[in-house]
């Protein structure tokens, strides 16, 4: 993932 | 999913439930922050917009609803249901001062200058302070019942917890979440006056009071 735009997390 | 998170996540909903049982069998929201809970309202419709947009897994999803439903029933609880027993004159935190600049640091630090990620860095950096009505009503009242400091204690490990996942997966996976952790760190620093308290007298047994 692109990280940040993916936000994965609650 | 790293066990920090999963373990702040359970804390959270544990937070949670805590507050809807005190409100619901004590039938009160006494000495509930209702502002406090009003803007975890707001943190969480404002977080969750993706809900039906981006699915990451049935957890996430279900999650999210559960934050989501059980943040608005609270807010149900104290503003409709426990009206009476709601202490509005305790509760006397000015909102404006955190909502507006949460909502012009958002403008300004953000991943994207879209609608979805401007609304994400808005409910992370008000999250940070989101609970300041809280605890500046335990500090004007003086004392909190102790189910009331379960809750706190519950609600501020979720976000330590979280710093401990975002360690990990720094670590291991090598990215992570400047908005995410720079506000994770605020809002757990935010506890800090409550932990000491909360760990020099309630467990010991003793009411929660802040020493005047």
């Amino acid at each position: 993932s692109d990280g940040h735009n993916a936000h994965d997390e609650l | 999913m790293t066990l920090f998170r999963l373990a702040g996540d359970l804390s959270h909903v544990l937070a949670i439930l805590l507050l809807l049982y005190k409100i619901w069998t004590t039938k009160s929201a006494a000495g509930i922050s209702g502002k406090t809970q009003l803007m975890f309202c707001m943190v969480y419709v404002t977080r969750y917009l993706d809900l039906f947009t981006s699915f990451i897994s049935v957890y996430n999803s279900t999650m999210k609803v559960l934050f989501i439903s059980a943040s608005v029933a609270t807010v149900y609880l104290i503003y409709f249901k426990f009206k009476a027993t709601y202490d509005g004159n305790h509760d006397t935190f000015r909102m404006e001062f955190v909502i507006v600049p949460a909502l012009i640091l958002a403008l300004i630090w953000n991943y994207a200058f879209t609608f979805f990620e401007i609304s994400w860095a808005f409910s992370i950096f008000l999250e940070a302070v989101a609970i300041l009505p809280q605890l500046f009503m335990v500090t004007k009242t003086g004392e909190a019942e102790n189910i009331t400091s379960h809750y706190l204690f519950a609600l501020g490990s979720y976000r330590a917890l979280y710093i401990l996942n975002w360690i990990d997966r720094y670590y291991f996976e090598g990215h992570w979440d400047p908005i995410a952790v720079t506000a994770g760190i605020v809002q757990t620093v935010l506890y800090g006056d409550f932990f000491y308290l909360y760990f020099t007298r309630v467990i010991k047994g003793r009411k929660l009071q802040v020493l005047p």
